[in-house]
């Protein structure tokens, strides 16, 4: 049965794209079968994949609608990795603020589509969120078991870490019991600058055991894997970014086999 | 009358809040009397400015329900600038999105509270958005002249203009014919990555007149400065941030005379 975690950050570009797309590859590394999700709207993580979103002719949007009672199944694409699979976004979901908030059932949309036969399939499934704590993310959280949080370690990622938390705390008591955060990803990390030592010991001494031991400091060659339509694993192995993610794989592992 | 200026763009982290801040306090520097409005449920601007967003008894919200009648000069705030007021953001604002949408008039709730008196106190009105183009930014270009888009030289930074470019037209063809695209804002380039040439080169090429002479260096001071909750101004007037912002804003300055 697979374990679904949310990439999950109100904070606009702390990295929950770069993390879900290189993490995902990282584990499909090891050998874990992995499924992306990307809920954003802004279609970054489909777009890097090499999906058009536009040439679907079924998609996620219309699994969620629930109109035409298509499963998840039906649109899920292949990627470069034969154990990485993907369910690209849709552009619709720029509008489903707006028209899923209005039906009852608003926040389990996506829990109700992700069926045992998609769970059986896969040992990790991973959702890129938009960065806004709206029906989307609060989709993505309702169906999860674990979050991962991306962060900078500047002053404006902490800001909005409390509306963050009280997000969680009200979905864990209200709707999704089992749902835990499996910790604080420290991202973009310059070890040349104070300002990143300081908050990351202000991050540390907050979250205490929910910081990942992994930190992804901030690597050139992810943003030139980017442009370039690809992981830093296919781009450049011997890379900083790609041993930051290979560690990061191998404490999730760690971290669900533990449970 | 002063002249509304958005500071829009749905990718996350891309500097909206920064030029928002240092911007607003390098017109007043320029001697222009200037508002900021914080539109983002974030708070980011609102809490470098120093206010404390839950104190506040009324705030931007009531206004924009228009529940009590409360005229939008009653939410204003005073700055560390004689030249530099602000218009706080509230926590409600985050429920702005499900809320205001039911309501038919909901993409003018701002522009029917800014009334003449508030644009005759001014020179400068700029409007910090969220990273989305939900119901509050799209309040935001219903009652804009100019709209500046901060963007990366990365590629991530270009994904998305597509979707904000038609949320433009459309906003200007039904609602705003007035708006238009002052220009593109590069921001964070560091001159040593090839990638960030390269991008700029991308981002001139497509954007051709609109976008800005200035381009707002990656610099540390800046990020420093914010977690002093201060303006690169007030932290270290001689950074190259300072810079950068201060011709940034004799730039604007140009532009709104010449039209
Ligand atoms: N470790 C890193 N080192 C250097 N650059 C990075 C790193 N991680 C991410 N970036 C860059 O930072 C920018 C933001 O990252 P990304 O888009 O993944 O964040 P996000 O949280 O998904 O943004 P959004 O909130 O818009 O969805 C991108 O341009 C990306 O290339
Ligand atoms: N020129 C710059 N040089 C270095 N760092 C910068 C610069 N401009 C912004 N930053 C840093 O980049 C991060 C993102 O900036 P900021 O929060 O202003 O973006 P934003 O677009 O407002 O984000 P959001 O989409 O979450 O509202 C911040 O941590 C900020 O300190
Ligand atoms: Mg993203
Ligand atoms: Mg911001």
């Amino acid at each position: 049965m697979a374990k679904i975690i949310s990439i999950v950050n109100q904070k606009g570009g702390v990295g929950k794209t770069t993390t879900t797309h290189n993490l995902g590859y990282a584990l499909a590394e090891e050998g874990e079968r992995t499924l992306l999700i990307d809920l954003d709207p802004q279609m970054n993580l489909s777009t890097t994949v090499g999906i058009d979103c536009y040439a679907q002719k079924n998609s996620i949007y219309d699994v969620l609608r629930d109109k035409k009672g298509l499963p998840l199944g039906s649109v899920v694409k292949k990627t470069e990795h034969d154990k990485m699979d993907i369910i690209p976004s849709a552009f619709e979901l720029s509008g489903a603020e707006i028209e899923f908030t209005k039906r009852i059932s608003s926040s389990s949309l996506l829990s109700r589509s992700i069926s045992n036969s998609i769970r059986e399939d896969y040992d990790y499934i991973l959702v890129d969120c938009p960065p806004s704590l709206g029906v989307l993310t609060i989709n993505s959280l309702s169906t999860s078991d674990y979050i991962i949080i991306p962060m900078q370690p500047e002053v404006y990622g902490l800001y909005g870490i409390d509306m963050l938390l009280s997000t969680y705390e009200e979905i864990q008591e209200e709707i999704n019991p089992k749902l835990e955060i499996m910790g604080v990803l420290i991202t973009m990390h310059d070890g040349r600058l104070s300002l990143h030592k300081e908050m990351t010991e202000k991050i540390n001494s907050y979250f205490k055991d929910n910081v990942f031991k992994t930190i992804i400091k901030t690597n050139t060659t992810l943003k030139e894997a980017q442009s370039n339509n690809q992981t830093v694993f296919e781009y450049d192995g011997r890379a900083r970014g790609a041993k930051d993610y290979e560690k990061l794989a191998r404490e999730v592992i760690e971290y669900v086999k533990e449970r």
